[in-house]
């Protein structure tokens, strides 16, 4: 699952 | 970080700095929908607070900056500064029948129902659709300046360069988020019709 902490994209 | 990422963040930076230009040397902003920028500054600061929160690359948190304060200057430019040059007639697109909408299904289909993540949904899916605006307006004064035609191409590749992205990320890396693919494929598909004229048409444009 995508979590909301590691979004490395702008 | 991939070379569709990079050159799409790159596009998407160019767009931004086209505009931002375009309207403080001409001193105009005829043509220019306000309510898009709008939307795109409202996407900007649902999608980035995680400034505040936690800190990713020098490179994530100055495109952050850079983004945030253009979309902010471009406002501020339509609605203050230039402001008797803003075509408030022909920027007539209700932003709430894209607000609501994309609202309610950011609460409805997301990866987790926190704060942060609602909003970072919610920036996904209200910047598929934040060009409406911008689009409607130029059908409906039928034409749109050149520069305004280059803020748009560069505007719309960003997001099929990260398509791109996202096939590469998820073929080396196993990475895929279905919420930012689906509403990518939405945005960029909202621009061919945009893409086909202003390849073939080259100069001036009317959608």
């Amino acid at each position: 699952e995508e979590a909301a902490t590691d979004k490395d994209e702008l | 970080m991939n070379i569709f990422r990079l050159t799409g963040d790159l596009s998407h930076l160019a767009a931004i700095i086209i505009l931002l230009l375009k309207i403080w040397k001409t001193r105009s902003c005829a043509g220019i929908s306000g309510k898009s920028q709008i939307l795109f500054a409202l996407v900007f600061t649902t999608r980035y607070l995680d400034l505040l929160t936690s800190f990713i690359s020098l490179y994530n948190t100055t495109m952050k900056v850079i983004y945030i304060g253009c979309a902010y200057a471009t406002v501020y430019l339509i609605y203050m500064k230039f402001k008797a040059t803003y075509d408030g007639n022909h920027d007539s697109f209700r932003m709430e029948f894209l607000v609501v909408p994309v609202g309610g299904l950011a609460c409805l289909v997301n990866h987790d129902f926190s704060f942060l993540e609602i909003l970072w949904t919610f920036s996904i899916y209200l910047e598929s659709v934040a060009i409406l605006p911008q689009l409607f307006m130029i059908s409906k004064t039928g034409e749109a300046e050149t520069i305004t035609t280059h803020y748009l191409f560069f505007l719309g590749l960003y997001r099929a360069l990260y398509l791109f992205n996202w096939i590469w990320r998820f073929y080396f890396e196993g990475f895929f988020d279905m919420i930012a693919i689906v509403a990518g494929m939405v945005q960029t598909i909202l621009y061919c019709d945009f893409f086909y004229l202003y390849v073939t048409k080259g100069q001036g444009i009317s959608l």
